[in-house]
């Protein structure tokens, strides 16, 4: 059956878009069906995968081939100036989700750092959410509110929004900072924190200003070990 | 006659906040009085100040002290659990920079990384804009929308939002990616970036994390010193 997971924190910056382009690249590449959708108007995920975009092979409805399986919703402000111009159509969403349930495996969601319409159209869309949190100060203190939202979702959308963990990133284990954060969720959140962590690694900066995902770019880095370690972990279940 | 300067992009964790208190500090040690408004209902700058509020001090208004003609306005988050259940006044809050005119110079406000009703209350309220882009890929990306917004401001709100100029954040000089950056913003944009910019430097999240900025925490560190630049060239005009 169709697994389907959002990336979601209404703190900015912290790699929700980064997390999306490489659960969905890495899962596709252990052979999973996928599909990447872009709820995020300012379209980074769509502009993070140029580079991998195949102009030549047929796109499925309105979604846009990577690879083989391996399928991409473009951002809906890719092709309007100003952000408040795009309105979200939830069922329209649902509508093609359900059309591509048997030939899907995976479908992952990245949104803006906001919990409005598109924020909540990404929590009603998926099952799973995993929150990623910077290993710095603000990070911790907007979690909180993050996690209630996610409590309302489920009292209103049954089935949908669990928890999947809350994923640290941008870890550098040389700072304090990052150290105490660790602990810090450890300690407030337990096992609701993943066994995975995604180390601050300059190279996938770099992978992003070619349009292409670590695992494509440099697959021997840090940054693209530390998400296959999440792709192993998020499979295990 | 008060001088107000907003920081506002709507991509995620670019160092509008860090920008905010350190302007706002920065401007406050060379003597000025200074106001900073958190609009973030995540409210990142009210917690970054937490180390310097001074509670013995009485509060002018809803404004608390931060030390001499220095005060913080609180974000509204602060108060309320989730953030869709505040909504901003900007009557109210025009007519508490009314109120203040005489007795401040600065007015710097933060603002949340999205071009809604708060983003637009802070458009709104100043009379100069300063947009942090990350010297990293994604920032560029999401620029032309944003200063699509400031052209979109300008025309509804007379003698508001003036681009005060682009800052390069987070620039790391050993990163190639952070150089193309730099050079992409100067050619594309001239003189519309400014002359400072802010390297990367974990103090000033160190800082952040005892809740307090880069000046009172660590005044010799980089980040203190790229910041003080900045307090300089703003002042210069
Ligand atoms: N592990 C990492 N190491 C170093 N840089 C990273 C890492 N993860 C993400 N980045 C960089 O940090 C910046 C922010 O990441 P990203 O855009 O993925 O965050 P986001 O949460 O999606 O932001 P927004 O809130 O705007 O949607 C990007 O420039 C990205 O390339
Ligand atoms: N020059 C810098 N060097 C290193 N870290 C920095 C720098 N500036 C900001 N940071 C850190 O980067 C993170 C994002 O910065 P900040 O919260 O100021 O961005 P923001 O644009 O206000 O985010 P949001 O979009 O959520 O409001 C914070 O953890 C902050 O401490
Ligand atoms: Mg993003
Ligand atoms: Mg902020």
């Amino acid at each position: 059956p169709l697994e389907s997971l959002v990336l979601a924190n209404q703190k900015g910056g912290v790699g929700k878009t980064t997390t999306a382009i490489h659960l969905a690249h890495g899962l596709a590449l252990t052979g999973a069906r996928v599909a990447l959708f872009d709820l995020d108007p300012q379209g980074n995920a769509t502009v993070a995968m140029q580079g991998m975009i195949q102009d030549d092979v047929e796109g499925q409805e309105i979604l846009v081939s990577l690879g083989k399986d391996f399928w991409l919703l473009p951002s809906p402000g890719a092709r309007a100036v100003l952000e408040h111009k795009v309105t979200v159509d939830v069922n329209k969403l649902q509508g093609l989700v359900d059309s591509l349930k048997d030939s899907l495996d995976w479908l992952v969601v990245d949104c803006p750092p906001r919990m409005d319409e598109w924020g909540w159209a990404g929590l009603q869309l998926c099952d799973q959410v995993i929150v990623p949190v910077q290993a710095e100060f603000f990070a911790m203190h907007g979690l909180s509110q993050m996690l209630a939202s996610l409590d309302l979702a489920r009292s209103q959308f049954a089935g949908k929004a669990k928890l999947r963990g809350v994923l640290p990133t941008m870890v550098d284990l040389t700072e304090p900072v990052s150290i105490e954060v660790l602990e810090d969720l450890r300690r407030n959140l337990g096992d609701q924190v993943l066994n995975s962590m995604i180390l601050r690694d300059s190279h996938l900066v770099e992978a992003a200003s070619h349009g292409k995902t670590g695992f494509q770019h440099c697959p021997w880095s840090e940054g693209a070990l530390c998400y296959a370690e999440l792709i192993k972990e998020i499979i295990d279940g």
